[in-house]
């Protein structure tokens, strides 16, 4: 694509085509266990990283950077992307989260597995404030590209990027007061600790990409 | 992160 001849609308159209397909995980036929519960969303979690990969490359501009700095953005971001996703998804249905069309989890569900009720709440009132705010599908495709090309700490220096930044500002700037409010809502700090200490405590295997994007995150912050 | 740059290095969706 040459991103200098894309109108806003193209662009968004764009990112309509790379948005990922929608993941099944299917609900355990038991009442949820918190390794169960566990079991389920990472693997959940694993499937959709592998979507998310394939979605980032057809963000224009991304392919363009050097393998490193791919590398580096989506190790940043995929906790907010995954948490960005399931808040849309959720977004029509108050009080619950939408995981996946066979993975649709009830606030109270929560209490099953020691301290993922607080991230629930934190999940369910982020979803609320989506809804107040009325965010619109193509805000959303928006706001999941500016959490990728923003991710890294570094400057990721690349023209196309910016030039695909500057795409992602005229879809948006109809209402920036509100988009930039659900950048700053989508923080994923409580979700990855979480998830370190699930997996320290033996309570579910870590396997794959998501262990890797993990580590990834525990690396960095050391 | 290994299995990450595979999987940015296929071409193949």
């Amino acid at each position: 694509i040459l991103l200098s001849t894309v109108s806003p609308e193209q662009f968004v159209l764009t990112l309509l085509e790379a948005e990922p397909p929608n993941v099944l995980v299917s609900r355990p036929s038991k009442p949820f266990t918190e390794a169960s519960m566990m079991m389920s969303l990472t693997k959940l979690a694993d499937k959709e990283l592998v979507h998310m990969i394939g979605w980032a490359k057809k963000i224009p501009g991304f392919v363009d950077l050097s393998l490193y700095d791919q590398v580096r953005l989506l190790e940043s971001c995929w906790m907010e992307v995954l948490m960005i996703g399931l808040m849309w998804r959720s977004i029509d249905h108050p009080g619950k989260l939408i995981f996946a069309p066979d993975l649709v989890l009830d606030r109270d569900e929560g209490k099953c597995v020691e301290g993922i009720l607080e991230i629930f709440d934190m999940l369910l009132a982020m979803t609320s404030r989506f809804r107040e705010l009325k965010l619109q599908h193509k805000e959303y495709l928006c706001v999941k590209a500016m959490i990728l090309l923003n991710s890294s700490e570094y400057a990721v220096a690349s023209d196309r990027l910016s030039r695909s930044h500057d795409c992602l500002v005229p879809p948006c700037a109809v209402r920036p007061g509100p988009l930039t409010c659900f950048l700053f809502f989508v923080h994923s700090n409580k979700g990855m600790e979480h998830l370190l200490s699930m997996k320290c405590k033996n309570v579910v295997p870590v396997y794959d990409l998501l262990l890797e994007m993990l580590n990834a995150h525990t690396l960095r912050g050391q | 992160s290994h299995k990450l740059v595979q999987l940015l290095a296929s071409t193949a969706e």
